[in-house]
C-alpha cells in the first residue's frame, strides 16, 4: 500500500507540466525514502531525474519498493482538475494497477477523486555519477530562462564559458550573434538573487538550446537555479524544491566533428 | 558543425 499526502497540489501540478513535454512516459519509483523518476527523452540527449523525499510529504506511507508506470500527459490531464491550494492525496496498491489522486478543498467541502491507469513501461535506467563538477553556476532561474530563450531567437546552440570572473552564454546565426555576460554578485537583497560561480577549472561546452529551453519551464519550482558543468561531460540543470527535493535536468554536450 | 552527442557514453547503463 502506498499513501502520500501534499498540503498543496501546486508543487505536483508544475512539476508535471515542467518535464511533460521532455518526457510523456515514465515509471515513478516509490521507497520508504520517497518517490523518484528518471527517463530520457526520445532522443535520448537529454534525462529528467526527479526526486521527492518523503518527509517533504505531509503523509507518506510506502509498505514495500514499488513502481508506478504513468503517461505524464494523462496524470497532466488530472492534475489540471486541482486546486493548487487542493491537499493532494496519491494512493496505490501494488494489487491493481491504477492510482488514486484525491484533492481536497482547503475548506474540505470539496473532495475529488480521479483513478489514473497504471502502465508498464521498459526504460533503460541510467546511472549517474555523483561526479565533481568542473564549474558550478547558480544564478536566478529566471535570468537563465530569459538568457537561453533571447539566444535561442539569435540560434540554435549556445556556447557556454566558465572563468573564474564570469560565465559567458554565446549564440550565432543566420542574422548574427549574440553573447550574455554574468558576472558573480553576491551581495543582493534575497540569496535566491545572487549569481555564483564557483570554478575549479575553465570550462567551455555547446549545448542545443532547444533543450534548455524546455528545461527552463521548470523556472517557477524555485528562485534560483545551479547549472554544473564539466569538460566533454552532460551539463547538469537542476531546480531544487524546497524541502523536499529536487528536479534535475542532464543533456549531452555537442562535440566539434 | 558540432554533433550532438547522446547521453549513454556518459552515464553506465544498468
Amino acid at each position: 500500500m502506498f499513501e502520500a499526502q501534499m498540503a498543496q497540489a501546486a508543487l505536483l501540478k508544475q512539476i508535471i507540466e515542467s518535464i511533460r513535454e521532455l518526457i510523456t512516459e515514465a515509471t515513478f519509483e516509490v521507497s520508504g525514502t520517497g518517490m523518484m523518476l528518471q527517463a530520457m527523452d526520445s532522443s535520448h540527449v537529454s534525462l529528467v531525474a526527479l526526486n521527492l523525499r518523503s518527509d517533504g510529504f505531509q503523509l507518506f506511507r510506502a509498505d514495500r519498493p514499488f513502481s508506478m508506470g504513468m503517461n505524464l500527459n494523462h496524470m497532466a490531464k488530472m492534475l489540471k482538475c486541482a486546486g493548487k491550494d487542493d491537499t493532494l492525496t496519491m494512493r496505490a496498491d501494488e494489487a491493481n494497477d491504477l492510482v488514486t489522486f484525491l484533492f481536497e478543498s482547503p475548506g474540505n467541502e470539496r473532495l475529488a477523486e480521479f483513478e489514473l491507469k497504471l502502465m508498464d513501461i521498459t526504460s533503460e535506467n541510467l546511472g549517474i555519477p555523483d561526479a565533481e563538477y568542473s564549474a558550478t553556476v547558480s544564478m536566478p532561474s529566471a535570468e537563465f530562462q530569459r538568457i537561453v530563450k533571447d539566444l535561442g531567437s539569435i540560434g540554435d546552440t549556445v556556447e557556454i564559458t566558465v572563468t573564474k570572473d564570469d560565465v559567458r552564454f554565446a549564440a550565432s546565426g543566420d542574422i548574427g550573434n549574440a553573447t550574455i555576460k554574468c558576472r558573480q554578485l553576491l551581495d543582493t537583497e534575497k540569496p535566491e538573487d545572487r549569481t555564483l560561480i564557483e570554478m575549479v577549472e575553465p570550462v567551455n561546452l555547446t549545448f542545443a538550446l532547444r533543450y534548455l529551453i524546455n528545461f527552463s519551464k521548470a523556472t517557477s519550482l524555485a528562485p534560483s537555479v545551479t547549472i554544473k558543468l564539466s569538460t566533454e561531460m552532460p551539463v547538469v540543470v537542476e531546480y531544487k524544491l524546497s524541502d523536499i527535493g529536487y528536479v534535475r535536468f542532464y543533456l549531452a554536450p555537442k562535440i566539434e566533428d | 558543425e558540432s554533433s550532438q552527442q547522446a547521453l549513454f557514453p556518459y552515464f553506465a547503463q544498468f
